[in-house]
């Protein structure tokens, strides 16, 4: 799965997730990516997200919008919404990961999981690329 | 810092233990290249929207990342598209799921966005409305490669041997379907 979240000048975002879903997948079985407020949301009030992990667990946490909700109701920072919503995932027993961005530039990218790829820029053009575990 | 754009390129896809430096370089260059082309329109005054659009347009377009060319494959050896794209401005969305012939599927998500009274579609359908809304169409094939067919292979034989040795019914784990470590994103 890739994603990426984004703010423009005009302080609006934008999220956006594609994927090729599981291997050997049957059924037609749709994992979180496409379905909005599962792996993809983006509100301006609040946060922008994409996810990618085991979708069965994104899709019963509606996990974009979940993490978008703390924030708007909790008044929780980016980076501590993210870290609930990833840990009743795991806590479900999924595992997996998202990239999010608020309507400041503040980002949180958590996940529980290895082989998280991930990249960032800042508003003067620095990028940062990780791979993480 | 403040940042301005983010990308992920998958969970799981390759394992720490499988990554060679060659292969670590070359998904370092693909994420700099995503990153850069969305940084390009944003730092331009372009919309947050095109931004994510284009960067993940470069995703789907590198072999190396289960989106796109390159995608995993299914049981029945077809590689089936999910997508969606949503604008924080207006709270518009836009989906599909299942697409097989649209080359660029988060275009076509972005197309029944805003080309369309709706925010999901699915299957057939959802191809044949990312053509007519004049999306480049491909080959099925076009998304075909030789290193995830080999992967679905391998997972295949791997069922058939545990099937022909073992009575038991697999139970799905906890609330999801079985897991496996291998599940290449």
């Amino acid at each position: 799965t890739v994603g990426a979240v984004a703010l423009d000048k005009n302080g609006n975002l934008a999220a956006a997730t594609s994927t090729g879903g599981m291997t050997d997948k049957k059924f037609g079985r749709i994992g979180d990516s496409p379905i909005i407020g599962a792996g993809t949301y983006a509100n301006n009030n609040t946060v922008a997200v994409s996810c990618t992990g085991w979708g069965e667990f994104f899709i019963r946490n509606v996990v974009a919008y979940d993490l978008s909700a703390m924030m708007e109701y909790k008044g929780l920072s980016v980076q501590q919404a993210g870290k609930n919503v990833i840990k009743k995932v795991g806590d479900m027993g999924g595992d997996g990961g998202l990239i999010a961005l608020d309507k400041k530039g503040n980002m949180a990218m958590p996940f529980n999981t290895e082989g998280m790829y991930r990249g960032a820029v800042t508003k003067d053009g620095k990028i940062e690329i990780g791979i993480y575990k | 810092s403040s940042y301005v754009l983010v990308v992920h390129g998958g969970a799981g896809t390759i394992l720490k233990k499988n990554m060679t430096p060659e292969k670590e370089a070359a998904y370092k260059a693909a994420l700099t290249k995503a990153l850069q082309t969305g940084y390009k329109i944003l730092n331009s005054g372009g919309s947050s929207l095109d931004a994510v659009e284009a960067t993940v347009r470069v995703l789907e377009d590198d072999s190396l990342f289960n989106a796109g060319k390159g995608a995993v494959f299914t049981h029945e050896g077809r590689n089936e598209l999910d997508a969606a794209i949503m604008d924080g401005k207006t709270r518009s969305a836009g989906a599909v799921a299942g697409v097989t012939t649209v080359r660029n599927p988060i275009s076509a998500a972005r197309a029944v966005m805003e080309k369309s009274e709706h925010v999901m579609m699915v299957g057939p359908g959802a191809d044949k409305f990312a053509k007519e809304a004049g999306l480049e169409i491909v080959d099925p094939s076009y998304f075909r490669t030789e290193s995830r067919w080999r992967d679905l292979q391998r997972i295949l034989r791997e069922d058939s041997i545990k099937a022909a040795h073992s009575n038991a019914t697999v139970q799905p784990e906890k609330l999801g379907i079985k897991n496996r470590d291998y599940k290449f994103g």
